[in-house]
């Protein structure tokens, strides 16, 4: 039933560009060849799930197939995103959904 | 169809607004915007940093797409020449204009805000923009540094004021010379604070004492957070009064006492803000153009408080990519007022008690990469098609569809019935 209704409600797609997977002085604004990994978020009235996977500056393309890290917050029990959910969830319904 | 446009960008701004329910805020006109407009309670940026934000929805396209993650590239160079939402008015007909920071000034921008593609007369900037990170703070000590928190005395300021008195200043000749010359119009007014530095008239300290401002409800960073996704904010590092208190790199904490200082300051800003936008809409007014132009206020992103012990924008966290979004469309969202009545005016932040509400809300989630076809579709021109998968080669059409059926969907204010309760 969640995955039907979560299916029919709009959806808003945010990203951010990371030069490593710790933070170092550029993780704030990388420059386009030091991209090493882009955070792609998905994000409803219900939950945000994201996906901090490789990315290729030379061709601009993001692996989905290396994923770095997951965040999940589901926006009803946790809606100042304090508490990531991602790792004690099975997503293959929003791993689908963002792909 | 054939109405002007006022296109309200506000740099760095979350929704620390009365008509988003903040108690604390002091933000009466943009309250006022509110109170006849449709307000987006879940309007998202696609990416939490100012060019490529600005780029992705004054093109329609998504960062993937305009392939712009920095400052350092032009899209018409680097990824496809595509057209811009002010250059789509243009070519229908209307006169464009941009006044203050609309465009990221600089490479991504083609260091002339897209002129002469997007825009009839070279855009206006602030001849005080140059001052912006200079050392203009004036310390304890009573020197001048290059401080974050930065209440000026705008008299001791170069040219005795600040950047954005000038676009106001700048928008209102603008809206005078289009009435006398009959001309529709699309004005774009792209406002710098409550970006950082937080400089503002210091008197708008008054409205926020310092005892009644408090950290943000989650101020730790979470434990379950991986390291790629916290920013480390360090722009904000690199402020005299920030490095003076030699925090460690990256998590910091920043002293309890210096957070509240920023909140504080992040508020007197905003409502700052909300008086240069309070005057303009008054101008609107003044010119009898406020029931013939459609008023949009957005921010290119927002600013995380503190939250998750972060500062700034830069990540993907809601406190930051979050934005205000409203419509105000004369005769849609709000009936048309008789010839000669105020419809916007000017409210003092500190003598006005703010009891307004939004016309219409709608807690739809949608995104700014919508903000080209929906206006489009509001001023009665033609929507670009949707793209195709792969778009690099075309160049017209957007990646975010049209929201004004969610305008029509919210105007008698009704609970929008949520399918997932």
């Amino acid at each position: 039933d969640t995955h039907r209704c979560f299916d029919e409600e709009p959806v808003a797609f945010s990203q951010y560009p990371r030069p490593a997977d710790t933070p170092q002085w550029n993780s704030d604004k990388p420059k386009l060849k030091d991209i090493r990994v882009m955070g792609y978020s998905m994000r409803s009235a219900h939950y945000r799930y994201t996906l901090w996977v490789q990315f290729n500056p030379n061709n601009f393309s993001a692996n989905f197939e290396d994923v770095h890290a997951g965040e999940l917050y589901m926006v009803d029990t946790d809606p100042n995103q304090d508490h990531n959910i991602y790792n004690k969830t099975s997503h293959g319904y929003f791993l689908k959904k963002i792909l | 169809d054939g109405m002007n446009v006022l296109f309200i960008v506000v740099d760095d701004l979350r929704p620390v607004l009365g008509c988003y329910g903040d108690k604390l805020v002091k933000s009466p006109n943009i309250d006022q915007l509110a109170a006849r407009s449709v307000v987006f309670s879940n309007a998202y940026a696609q990416q939490a940093v100012c060019a490529p934000s600005r780029v992705s929805f004054l093109t329609g396209r998504r960062p993937d797409t305009t392939r712009l993650y920095d400052f350092y590239s032009y899209w018409r160079v680097h990824a496809g020449n595509y057209s811009t939402m002010p250059q789509y008015f243009k070519e229908n007909g209307y006169v464009t204009l941009s006044v203050g920071k609309v465009f990221h000034p600089g490479v991504s921008s083609n260091y002339t805000d897209d002129y002469p593609h997007s825009w009839s007369i070279p855009p206006f900037h602030p001849s005080t923009e140059k001052y912006e990170n200079d050392k203009t703070c004036r310390g304890k000590d009573g020197k001048l540094y290059a401080d974050l928190v930065c209440p000026v005395d705008v008299s001791e300021m170069p040219s005795g004021t600040l950047p954005d008195i000038q676009s106001t200043e700048e928008a209102i000749r603008l809206l005078n010379v289009m009435k006398t010359n009959n001309q529709k119009f699309f004005l774009a007014v792209g406002y710098h604070k409550p970006h950082i530095p937080l400089r503002y008239p210091q008197e708008f300290l008054k409205l926020y004492p310092l005892e009644n401002i408090t950290l943000a409800p989650d101020p730790w960073i979470p434990e379950k957070l991986p390291s790629v996704a916290y920013n480390p904010w360090t722009d904000i590092r690199q402020r005299d009064d920030v490095r003076a208190l030699n925090v460690s790199f990256p998590y910091g904490p920043l002293p309890d006492d210096f957070q509240r200082q920023i909140r504080q300051s992040y508020y007197a800003a905003v409502s700052y803000l909300d008086v240069q936008v309070g005057l303009l809409l008054n101008a609107l007014d003044n010119v009898g153009l406020s029931n013939s132009t459609i008023v949009v206020f957005t921010a290119d992103h927002g600013w995380s408080l503190g939250e998750h012990g972060e500062w700034a924008k830069y990540s993907n966290f809601d406190v930051a990519t979050r934005v205000p979004l409203m419509f105000y469309v004369p005769g849609m969202t709000t009936s048309s007022v008789s010839q000669g009545e105020k419809v916007f005016p000017y409210l003092d932040p500190f003598s006005h008690i703010s009891d307004l509400v939004p016309q219409g809300q709608s807690k739809k989630v949608v995104e700014l990469v919508s903000l080209f076809s929906t206006l489009a579709e509001l001023a009665g021109l033609q929507v670009p098609p949707v793209c195709p998968e792969t778009s690099f080669h075309v160049a017209l059409c957007t990646e975010g569809a049209s929201i004004v059926r969610y305008l029509n969907a919210s105007e008698n204010v009704e609970e929008e019935k949520d399918e997932c309760d």
